[in-house]
């Protein structure tokens, strides 16, 4: 069976609120290393994977695999009742039909107590090779996110570069175009808000800002946002949490 | 517009 403590509900709300909008229904995939999901939007454009690490829960017990056919619009209509600082405990048997979710308060005077159905998902699991990105740029989330968003208004895709002289990103629409570049700036003092490039070669690539601007949703799980990039393969863009990760990958566009 | 795509191209089943 699984026993699962997050100290904090607010972990795992950030994390569906961060895919919900990209994937409905996906298994949850319990074991020995905690909680892990992976799962393709259905136009096999994005895909996001997660990892909820057992260091990461105040107490965790999985006996087998256990995988929970989740959908996300339903997990998170559940997961509105719990209070972002409410202790949350998952509870499964081993072949189960239900995901029980207990949200305790920290005073310990109320219990909530939810049973979400589970389904039978098929789901594909894709084998994603290992990569060294010709790019890769560490920035504040919320930076990239701005980025996003403005260039978003002006066009549905964006070209990004990664040259020695920095990452530039722009964009070319009916209204106009925009573009902003960013140099490699490290913060000492502070290194959520300084941005740095390792570059092994020069990467130019273009994307779907739809799709960018939805990744963005995982804002709230990190600071820093890590985009590798490399040639002719998905942008990799990954969320760090404390004992964890959420990632995208993006296929890019081509040709004109 | 640029063609997207398939992730199918680069990650394969397992």
């Amino acid at each position: 069976m699984l026993e699962a403590r997050l100290e904090q509900s607010s972990v795992l709300k950030k994390v569906v609120d961060a895919i919900k909008d990209l994937v409905q229904d996906c298994n949850f995939d319990c074991n020995d290393s905690g909680i892990q999901l992976q799962a393709m939007d259905n136009s096999h454009v994005a895909l996001v994977a997660m990892h909820l690490k057992t260091e990461g829960f105040a107490l965790y017990r999985c006996d087998r695999n256990i995988a929970l056919g989740i959908n996300l619009v339903s997990l998170q209509k559940v997961l509105r009742a719990a209070q972002n600082e409410d202790v949350m405990t998952l509870k499964a048997e081993d072949s189960p039909d239900a995901l029980s979710l207990v949200f305790e308060n920290s005073e310990n005077d109320r219990i909530s107590e939810y049973d979400l159905k589970l389904m039978d998902i098929d789901q594909e699991h894709l084998g994603i090779p290992e990569t060294e990105y010709g790019a890769t740029v560490k920035m504040p989330s919320a930076e990239f996110q701005r980025i996003c968003r403005d260039l978003s208004l002006l066009s549905e895709s964006v070209a990004i570069e990664a040259t020695k002289e920095g990452i530039k990103f722009s964009c070319t629409g009916d209204i106009g175009k925009g573009a902003v570049t960013l140099r490699q700036n490290p913060n000492v003092e502070k290194p959520e808000l300084g941005t740095t490039i390792e570059l092994q070669e020069p990467v130019a690539l273009t994307f779907s800002l739809k799709y960018l601007v939805n990744f963005c949703k995982a804002s709230g799980l990190s600071n820093t946002v890590t985009i590798s990039l490399s040639n002719e393969v998905p942008l990799l863009i990954e969320y760090e949490m404390e004992h964890g990760y959420v990632r995208f990958y993006l296929a890019p566009k081509i040709g004109d | 517009a640029p063609f997207q795509e398939d992730l199918y191209k680069y990650f394969v089943s397992s």
